[in-house]
């Protein structure tokens, strides 16, 4: 990138660090070339190799990367300034523009256009083996899947796809060791049954709006019922009946912003990312990118409308085959998220069937704690771990980003529910 | 049937337009809704048809 601010990176010149662009062509598509940026740790190359997926559907992962864990951000006057709890301080991480038409990535065949988890899922499984097959340094490091909102679709079908990949030894093996979603969709059924009582609950809607909107949820809740997690036509009714729930909510809430219910929206704005386009268009990072006259696409309606049938399937009934296989999953959601909550989250985490769901019900829950101070509360057992995060909405890494670099090492690093990650830094430090 | 009128589902719940109202919100406007590259575009795709990487700084 040209333009970097490197004052503030304490010792370390821009030269040192390893950062990659490009495409990759994906093998069983049409003529799909998914984009990805790849920054190597700023800890350590044996650090994890991290792979985040921003939801949407539809928008591209460059989002995550400028506005939320990535090594920079995007100054007014188009300079990188570092991000001090960038999540490359302790991994080596892979932002992707995904699925096909987003970003970057683009196809000259529409049939590349995905409108399911297995088509999303085959195109990623797809990228990382040409990802380590390019990268064989980096084949033996730990893996995790990560991400946020839509992508608690994708996550599930993704970590499945590479264990099942695993397990029938195709392609390159990936260690894959866990994943994470974030504020995400994953079980529609509990999730939008949730909304009303959190609604309730944070004093966005009345009592009488509460009994009046639940009335919609028993045709929601069939729908989906119907839906399943491979249904059409009925995943597709489900999505318009399903989201007038959450339409209700919003009517009666006024210009509350739905990611973030301590904020407003300003007319029709929420958040200004337009520096991501300003940026990513211009000429100088275009030529550094290598993306010629690819247009960036930071948000596909297209995408989007694509994945219509997809809304509403059940992403959860894949995940505990991959929990009783010791793969781990972290859920977490900031808690005034309204689109995601943390109680729809909570509940589905909660109402999982595997093998240790007795015992994590019954689990205690712990402060999660960061300098000192509770940033979280946090419930786990075996793989599988479930926190709240305070004071933070949809995006948690924006919001609270030392908490969730704190929260990324531990994970990691299997020290959850204890301390700092790196003890013995500290002390050294002290 | 034949009153459409009254049926229940608002416009706002259409994906289109949820689409477009969660691209305004985060203030963005892409240029294309897409990107799948037209007959026009095959230029672009010279030279893509091996690994492309670069490493930037």
């Amino acid at each position: 990138f040209p333009n970097v601010v490197d004052d503030e990176f304490g010792g370390v010149s821009v030269e040192d660090l390893g950062h990659h662009a490009g495409y990759y062509k994906i093998a069983n598509s049409h003529a799909a070339r998914m984009f990805y940026f790849f920054f190597e740790s700023r800890n350590s190359k044996k650090d994890p190799v991290v792979i985040w997926l921003t939801g949407g559907p539809g928008c591209s992962s460059e989002l995550a990367m400028f506005y939320e864990n990535g090594p920079f951000t995007i100054a007014d006057n188009m300079s990188l300034v570092w991000n001090p709890y960038g999540w490359d301080k302790a991994s080596n991480l892979l932002y992707v523009d995904q699925p096909i038409g987003t970003g970057f990535s683009f196809s000259s065949d529409i049939r590349d256009i995905r409108h399911n988890e297995q088509g999303v899922s085959n195109d990623l499984y797809d990228f990382l083996q040409a990802f380590f097959s390019e990268h064989p340094e980096f084949v033996n490091n730990e893996f995790y899947i990560t991400g946020e909102s839509y992508a608690g679709h994708y996550i599930p079908a993704f970590a499945a796809r590479v264990h099942q990949g695993n397990k029938a030894k195709e392609g390159i093996h990936i260690n894959l060791k866990g994943f994470a979603i974030g504020n995400g969709l994953t079980d529609p059924a509990i999730q939008y049954g949730a909304y009303t009582d959190y609604a309730l609950d944070m004093g966005l809607i009345k009592q009488s709006d509460y009994n009046r909107i639940n009335k919609v949820l028993p045709v929601c809740e069939m729908a989906i019922k119907l839906c399943g997690t491979d249904g059409t036509v009925s995943c597709m009714a489900s999505y318009f009946v399903c989201n007038s729930i959450f339409s209700s909510i919003m009517s009666r809430a006024g210009d509350i912003n739905y990611y973030d219910i301590r904020k407003k929206c300003e007319g029709s704005l929420c958040y200004d990312f337009s520096n991501l386009e300003k940026f990513l268009n211009l000429k100088s990072v275009r030529d550094s990118l290598g993306v010629g006259d690819i247009s960036f696409v930071s948000c596909s309606p297209t995408v989007y409308q694509a994945m219509l049938m997809d809304w509403m399937r059940n992403l959860e009934a894949g995940i505990p085959a991959l929990l009783e296989d010791g793969i781990k999953l972290l859920v977490y959601a900031g808690e005034y998220d309204l689109i995601c909550n943390w109680l729809g989250n909570s509940r589905w985490v909660h109402a999982m069937e595997w093998s240790g769901q007795k015992d994590f019900v019954a689990s205690s829950e712990v402060p999660f704690e960061v300098d000192g101070s509770e940033a979280g509360v946090l419930r786990s057992h075996g793989p599988l771990a479930f926190l709240k995060v305070n004071n933070a909405g949809h995006m948690v890494p924006m919001d609270q980003p030392k908490a969730s670099l704190e929260m990324l090492k531990r994970w990691t690093h299997g020290k959850l529910s204890e301390g700092t990650a790196y003890p013995e830094k500290l002390v050294s430090e002290m | 049937p034949d009153d459409h009128h009254h049926l229940p589902l608002p416009r706002s719940t259409f994906p289109s337009v949820q689409a477009g109202k969660l691209i305004r919100e985060l203030n963005l406007f892409p240029a294309k809704d897409v990107n799948v590259l037209r007959d026009g575009d095959a230029g672009l795709l010279d030279g893509r048809n091996r690994i492309v990487e670069k490493r930037f700084r």
